[in-house]
């Protein structure tokens, strides 16, 4: 052990350990944590090289091995808890150096969720066991190549035919090839597919199709369908995120999503009884990126203090040893904020977690009321937590000077598999505004003299306490 | 309730409650901004594009009260001491740190002074100087171990230097002690030079 980190531990005011358990929610989740750790660190399965050394077709082959071993491994350890698998996954990630979006990572996180919560009794029936057991490979494609967070503006096609019972699915222009969905290049042999739909000769706007991709027996793509890999990106190297395009695809009536809105046999279209039930996954993800932005920024800080405490540079007074530079102000600045950041966005990933249950359990009960106020406050903290969490990696990176370059301190990667985070789910200043949009609408309502409640309760008493000050 | 607010720096209920009369302003000012343009006969979606700047802002400014908010709130939860004070020492720096990078809204919104500004900064300096001997049993409570880390800076045991030249030994390129592209373009150049 090295002396500075030593004598740094012995001279804490607190005990880690009950902080550690605060973190986790408590002692048991402490416990349960670290057990699953412990199976994917001792796994000779998952011992694997160094995959920084390794060129893109190669990380990739790797991360596929190692995701199929995941898959049985989940099994194996009954781990079935979406919150525990989403843990083993983010461990196993870190543990392969993976990005945080390995493979089979949007059919556990996105696929799955997307059925859960949008598929009608009888479709879970039909695609849950398969899509449980892998015969189904699924993706969730939403972003085409010339749209994304405006999904109003998504051109990609499902018109109905009553004749046959069937959707016809098109991309009708270049611009509405999907394009980025993780998995969809050569992984997945079904997708979730958001398109227009079209039935009785009217638009009703974006609903999720099941569309088959690939044949499950030879993974040949099926008649139709052009799909691939959309090549390197910044990060996520180990990831084929895919473009699809659909010409003239045909699937059955029940392939498109009915829990909520539905196209009866003639055609008939019966609305949802909330337009933003469609984009629930997405505001699922979104709750979730606000925990990774705490977990990406208390990553970088443990990486960049840790190392400020066993390097030295320089003098502070002429003549004595070089101290840690740690004990340099500048150097407190730029980390210990960032320590704190990291804390808050632990915490406000807690409570988003708390509150997507919450409110998700309500909208099961049929009450829809929180739903907008859950997808401003997604959309919002979302943005606000990746752009700070973002900047504050690359201050990391940067307090540590010239090794916080070599991908040996895990930076670089930390930064270039979380920065995305701020496009992805909803540009960032697109989600500002729709949270704006929220906003200005309850400021309304409370200029009106309506009472709000919720998070923006506090736009009541602006009318009342907010005075010029003297200085 | 016509008070004016009163900003007590060494207060994080007072600082919350400083967040949100800044994020309930800003929303008041892009309301308002809206209401210009309207008054310009613009569309209510000109109006709004035009206002866009002080939308994103009030946002930035109402997320920012959540998490300070939210911050606080925690500590309420917490009965251990030792965690308590050093959790309080960071959530007084993570607000006050906002206020110093965004002192212009506090300032514009009448919610601090210039010289209440100056206190932040000397109040900044000294929680700094309070969180040194803890901060790295602060990243410890994250638990990463070195496995999930992965990184030679970060290690737990602070052996830094030795693995970072294990690391490199590593390397492909250091396969061999020289490397083909020597044979197949360097000495070939050398020779025609």
């Amino acid at each position: 052990m090295n002396p500075d980190i030593t004598r740094e531990r012995e001279n804490a005011t607190f005990d880690v350990e009950k902080l550690t358990h605060i973190l986790d929610g408590d002692i048991e989740k402490t416990k349960r944590r670290r057990e699953i750790e412990s199976l994917v660190i001792s796994d000779p399965d998952f011992q694997s090289e160094d995959l920084n050394f390794l060129s893109r077709s190669e990380r990739y082959d790797a991360a596929v091995k190692k995701s199929a071993h995941m898959i049985l491994k989940l099994r194996e350890y009954g781990i079935s808890d979406p919150e525990e698998i989403y843990c083993y996954k983010r461990f196993l990630s870190q543990l392969l150096l993976l990005s945080n979006n390995p493979p089979l990572d949007l059919h556990l996180g996105m696929f799955l969720p997307t059925l859960l919560n949008q598929a009608s009794p009888e479709q879970m029936e039909t695609f849950f066991i398969p899509a449980w057991n892998l015969e189904i490979i699924g993706t969730y494609a939403q972003t085409e190549m010339g749209h994304g967070t405006h999904l109003r503006g998504l051109e990609t096609t499902a018109t109905y035919d009553p004749a046959t019972q069937e959707f016809v699915m098109n991309s009708p222009t270049i611009t509405s090839i999907k394009w980025w969905p993780g998995g969809l290049g050569k992984t997945s042999n079904h997708a979730i597919v958001l398109a227009q739909l079209h039935t009785q000769g009217k638009c009703h706007g974006l609903q999720a199709f099941i569309v088959p991709l690939r044949s499950m027996n030879t993974h040949i793509p099926l008649p139709g369908v052009v799909v691939g890999d959309i090549g390197p990106k910044f990060g996520f190297d180990e990831v084929d995120n895919g473009y699809l395009k659909l010409e003239n695809v045909r699937i059955p009536r029940d392939h498109m999503l009915m829990k909520y809105a539905k196209v009866e046999a003639d055609g008939t279209y019966v609305k949802p009884p909330s337009a933003k039930l469609t984009y629930g996954t997405m505001v699922f993800i979104r709750s979730m990126i606000v925990g990774e932005a705490g977990r990406a920024l208390a990553k970088s800080c443990t990486i960049a203090i840790r190392y400020s405490s066993v390097r030295h540079q320089s003098e502070i007074r002429p003549g004595s040893p070089e101290p840690q530079i740690m004990d340099y102000q500048t150097q407190q600045y730029k980390l210990f904020p960032l320590l704190a950041t990291a804390y808050a966005y632990k915490f406000v990933g807690q409570y988003m977690n708390q509150v997507y249950h919450r409110i998700t359990g309500d909208i099961s009960q049929g009450d829809f009321s929180e739903l907008p106020e859950l997808h401003a406050l997604s959309a919002g903290l979302k943005a606000f937590t990746t752009w700070t969490a973002s900047a504050g990696i690359e201050v990391c990176r940067m307090a540590c000077g010239g090794h916080g370059y070599s991908r040996c301190s895990a930076l670089p990667d930390i930064y270039v598999n979380f920065v995305p985070t701020c496009t992805y789910e909803g540009e960032n200043t697109v989600m500002m505004l729709q949270t704006a949009r929220f906003l200005i609408k309850s400021y309304r309502q409370a200029s009106a003299g309506h009472q709000l409640s919720g998070i923006v309760s506090y736009l009541n008493e602006s009318e009342r306490r907010l005075q010029p000050q003297s200085v | 309730s016509s008070r004016p607010t009163v900003v007590n720096v060494n207060d994080l209920a007072s600082l919350v409650d400083a967040y949100k009369l800044r994020a309930a302003k800003l929303v008041e000012m892009a309301a308002k901004s809206i209401q210009q343009e309207l008054q310009k006969r613009v569309s209510q979606e000109d109006a709004w594009n035009n206002s866009a700047i002080d939308l994103v802002r009030a946002s930035d400014a109402h997320c920012h009260y959540v998490v300070v908010k939210l911050f606080a709130a925690k500590l309420g939860e917490i009965g251990d001491t030792g965690v308590h004070s050093v959790l309080s020492t960071l959530a007084l720096l993570y607000a006050l740190q906002g206020i110093q990078q965004h002192s212009g809204d506090f300032l514009q919104t009448g919610l601090l002074s210039v010289p209440q500004l100056s206190q932040v900064s000397q109040r900044l300096k000294d929680l700094l100087a309070q969180l040194r001997p803890n901060a790295v049993a602060l990243v410890d409570a994250f638990d990463y171990r070195d496995e999930m880390l992965n990184s030679v800076l970060g290690r737990y045991d602070g052996n830094v230097y030795e693995h970072m030249f294990e690391w490199a030994r590593r390397s492909p390129l250091n396969k061999t002690e020289v490397h083909e592209s020597y044979h197949k373009y360097l000495k070939p150049l050398q020779a025609k030079l």
